[in-house]
C-alpha cells in the first residue's frame, strides 16, 4: 500500500525533525 | 511530574519554531528552521502537513504537542 509507505516515510521525517530540535535544545548551553 | 516535563519540553520546542511568539507556527516559520535542522524544504513541508492536522495553515501548540507525543511513543516502541 503506497499510502502506508508514505505515512511511514513521514514518520521518519517527523522523527528526524523532533530529534534535531531536541539536540539543538540540549546542545546549546 | 513527567507529564509536566514533557509539556515544558513541548513548549520549548514550539517556541523554537515560533520565534516571534505569535502563538502559532506557519509554513514559513518551519522553512526558516532549515538552517537549524538538517531537513530540506521538501521535508519541512512534510513535517508541517503532518502536524497541521486540521489543514488550516497554522500549527497550534495543541497540534504540535500531539505530533510530538506521537513521536515520543514511536521512539519508545522501537
Amino acid at each position: 500500500d503506497p499510502n502506508m509507505k508514505g505515512a511511514a516515510a513521514n514518520e521518519g521525517v517527523l522523527a528526524n525533525f523532533f530529534n534535531s530540535l531536541l539536540s539543538k535544545k540540549t546542545g546549546s548551553p | 511530574s513527567s507529564t509536566s516535563t514533557i509539556m515544558e519540553k513541548t513548549r520549548e520546542l514550539f517556541q523554537m519554531c515560533d520565534v516571534e511568539g505569535k502563538g502559532f507556527v506557519t509554513r514559513r516559520d518551519l522553512q526558516r528552521l532549515n538552517v537549524e535542522v538538517p531537513l530540506n524544504a521538501d521535508e519541512l513541508e512534510k513535517v508541517f502537513d503532518t502536524l497541521d492536522t486540521d489543514g488550516n495553515g497554522y500549527l497550534t501548540l495543541n497540534e504540535f504537542s500531539s505530533g510530538f507525543s506521537e513521536f515520543l511513543c514511536s521512539q519508545r516502541s522501537s
